[in-house]
């Protein structure tokens, strides 16, 4: 019963096409964090050059023990003011959450090393989910990130890029969460919004 | 934990862009529970890559309320999906809080009825029980009591999907219905979509905020997680 639930779930609710946003590419992989090589790396990367770069907005929980990832990207938006972020990192499987100086080590190694291979500086953001109170494999994230990174044959701007990218954030989720929609602005401008999110528990936000 | 990403090729300043974000979150991510539990981990980036060639969006620009309209619209349809997807949730049910004096008591009140257990469980055991609806209008922590009035409360289930355009008056100007259409109420409940409606009769301010049920699996899932 329950596993007719979960496909009627997804037959339902993912799509299985989509328009995608110019300037942006995505790429995931398995890096053997989650259990029977299920996808539990991400990277979103924004691709259009044009001066100033891209711009970066973002909400963040309000629970008091912010987990590394949000606490090392917090600063990092606030730093740049929103200008300059070409690249989101996202893990699943480990949450990096209630691990103190050496998370947050861990969330300042996975940005550098993505940044060594995007040659760049101070353009990352990070999102982990999973496990609380347990250390990142920086082992297998490092692994995963070199060889995700350096094949740009990994990242594309469509449809099965993007749905990938969605299965890469899951944790307790049955479904991958992806909509896509274009719209015509008065005055005739044409543009894309995509939008990816999991979650199905520990779910009460109230994100600022 | 809740994580979202939204991409879009127009070109928006940075404040623009913070202030769609942020107001798109009230109105989806932040109206939304599964079990009442915040994470560590919750977090909602939105980047704008500026590949669409068009005038710079700015707070003052015409088009700004009409972008923000719409990622609202998303976030609000990507919310909803995580709820849908709530562990071992059957039922998809939206909490609409009307005429309250603010915002604020309305999302106080709707988020209440969506984090309470019992509730939860009466969803899951498909029971009209309009008690517990009730119960916990009754200690939402509100500023004061400004936006209620037992006298113009009115609180229903009102029905989506299949049961589009039923309606069951559960309390009807503070007064419970002690004839409800048992059949009809079973009807209703027995779909996967539902909503509740409550209607304080103080103001003009609403909310709608989902939630889904409580069922035997969310322990199940739940009980050894972290192994």
């Amino acid at each position: 019963q329950r596993a007719a639930s979960v496909a009627s779930k997804y037959d339902r609710y993912v799509p299985s096409n989509g328009v995608f946003p110019l300037g942006f590419k995505v790429g995931s992989i398995a890096t053997g964090v989650k259990k029977n090589g299920q996808l539990d790396l991400g990277v979103i990367l924004s691709t259009h050059e044009r001066e100033g770069g891209p711009t970066a907005a973002a909400v963040f929980t309000t629970n008091k023990f912010k987990a590394a990832p949000v606490v090392t990207s917090k600063a990092r938006l606030a730093k740049c003011e929103g200008h300059g972020i070409s690249a989101i990192v996202i893990n699943s499987g480990c949450a990096n959450a209630v691990t103190g100086e050496v998370g947050l080590q861990n969330a300042k190694k996975v940005v550098q090393l993505a940044e060594r291979q995007l040659g760049k500086k101070d353009t990352t953001l990070l999102m982990s989910t999973g496990v609380i109170g347990q250390h990142l494999s920086m082992d297998k994230i490092e692994r995963g990130l070199d060889a995700l990174l350096s094949d740009s044959s990994a990242f594309g701007n469509d449809f099965n890029s993007w749905l990938s990218l969605s299965k890469a954030m899951m944790t307790t989720d049955t479904f991958p969460k992806l909509i896509s929609s274009q719209y015509t602005l008065p005055g005739g401008t044409t543009y894309t919004l995509t939008g990816v999110s999991k979650g199905a528990g520990m779910i009460c936000p109230n994100m600022a | 934990t809740l994580l979202g990403f939204i991409g879009t090729d127009l070109p928006i300043s940075a404040s623009a862009l913070q202030n769609i974000l942020s107001s798109a979150v009230n109105r989806s991510f932040n109206c939304i529970s599964v079990d009442g539990d915040m994470s560590t981990n919750d977090t909602i980036y939105m980047l704008a890559s500026g590949a669409v060639d068009t005038d710079l969006i700015t707070e003052s620009s015409e088009l700004f309320p009409v972008v923000k309209a719409q990622v609202t619209e998303m976030a609000q349809k990507l919310a909803q999906l995580v709820v849908r997807d709530g562990e071992g949730s059957t039922k998809f049910v939206t909490v609409h809080v009307k005429r309250a004096l603010n915002f604020a008591d309305a999302k106080v009140i709707a988020q209440t009825i969506s984090n309470s257990s019992l509730v939860k469980c009466a969803l899951y055991g498909q029971d009209a029980n309009w008690g517990r609806i009730l119960c916990a209008i009754g200690y939402a922590q509100l500023g004061d009591c400004a936006s209620l009035d037992e006298s113009t409360l009115n609180v229903s289930f009102v029905g989506v999907g299949d049961s589009e355009g039923a309606e069951l008056n559960l309390i009807v100007d503070g007064v419970p219905n002690v004839n409800i259409d048992e059949a009809k109420a079973a009807a209703m409940l027995a779909d996967t979509d539902l909503k509740i409606v409550v209607d304080l009769g103080t103001g003009t301010k609403e909310c709608n905020f989902w939630t889904c049920d409580l069922s035997h699996e969310y322990i199940s899932i739940n009980a050894d997680y972290r192994s």
